[in-house]
């Protein structure tokens, strides 16, 4: 039996709204420690890495261990039809063939329950390394969705540089070029608008512009992104659920021939 | 030219 009540329902609703371009079908696994998933994208150049902590949540019931398939497209249709500030509850019985997520208003006038059918995924769970990074930079993440826009407007890639300097977007295409140079800024009012660069050594890395867009969807999530670098290595953008936890993504850089 | 690479190279199955 699996009970998981969120009070900040919305929270759901983004995530599945930041992945469910990215990935079709995958297991949203279960345990103690808390909901998560991992999942690629269907080319494999794309890693998505969920964890939402048992701690964040109001009510957290997992008797055994659950793995369960679901399409996630079909899964953020059921969670739009949550309120922005409804409570969101994910119930499902050990070894049954569905899950029902329960939308409570806050005023408790409205409850409604969406029952959706499970699947069968096939999926290789992928061991992670913990890796030291060359570059770590921390940065508002509204600045780093428009760069990403702005730059696939130009070219196909990115070229993603840390110096002293500070770290460099540029991009190539047949009209032109463009580069775009943010430094480290401490001096802000907010915490969330100050842009943090770590750097153990330079580093410079190529990644499709099309996969860094679609990550740019978890921007509602957090106001700050991390983006952590090391040559050849895949890059991790990683987004921030709150107090609960974190999505990241990561991914496969291009490599000269 | 470059070439896209794949997690699948960086990171192995448990």
């Amino acid at each position: 039996m699996l009970e998981l009540r969120l009070v900040q329902g919305s929270l759901l609703k983004k995530v599945l709204e930041s992945v469910k371009d990215l990935v079709n079908d995958a297991n949203f696994d279960c345990s103690a420690t808390g909901f998560s998933l991992q999942a690629m994208d269907s080319s494999h150049v794309a890693l998505v890495a969920l964890l939402l902590r048992s701690e964040g949540f109001e009510h957290y019931r997992c008797d055994r261990n659950l793995s369960m398939g679901m399409n996630l497209n079909n899964m953020a249709k059921m969670l739009k039809c949550a309120g922005n500030d409804d409570i969101v509850t994910i119930k499902a019985d050990d070894g049954g063939d569905t899950v029902t997520f329960m939308f409570e208003s806050p005023t408790q006038d409205k409850i409604a329950d969406f029952e959706m059918k499970l699947m069968d995924i096939d999926s290789e769970h992928l061991g992670i390394p913990e890796a030291e990074f060359q570059a770590i930079v921390r940065m508002p993440s509204a600045e780093f969705a428009r760069i990403c826009k702005d730059l696939s407007s130009i070219g196909d890639t990115v070229v993603i540089s840390v110096t002293k300097e500070g770290v460099k977007f540029s991009t190539r295409g047949d009209i032109g070029t463009a580069n775009i140079v943010c430094r480290q800024n401490t001096t802000v009012d907010k915490p969330e608008d100050a842009t943090v660069i770590e750097m153990q050594e330079p580093v410079s890395l190529t990644f499709a512009l099309r996969y860094m867009n679609s990550f740019t969807k978890a921007t509602p999530l957090s106001n700050q992104v991390t983006i952590s670098l090391s040559s050849e290595l895949p890059v991790v953008v990683e987004y921030k659920v709150a107090e609960m936890g974190y999505i990241r993504f990561y991914l496969a850089p291009k490599l000269e021939e | 030219g470059s070439k896209q690479s794949t997690i699948t190279s960086f990171f192995s199955k448990v």
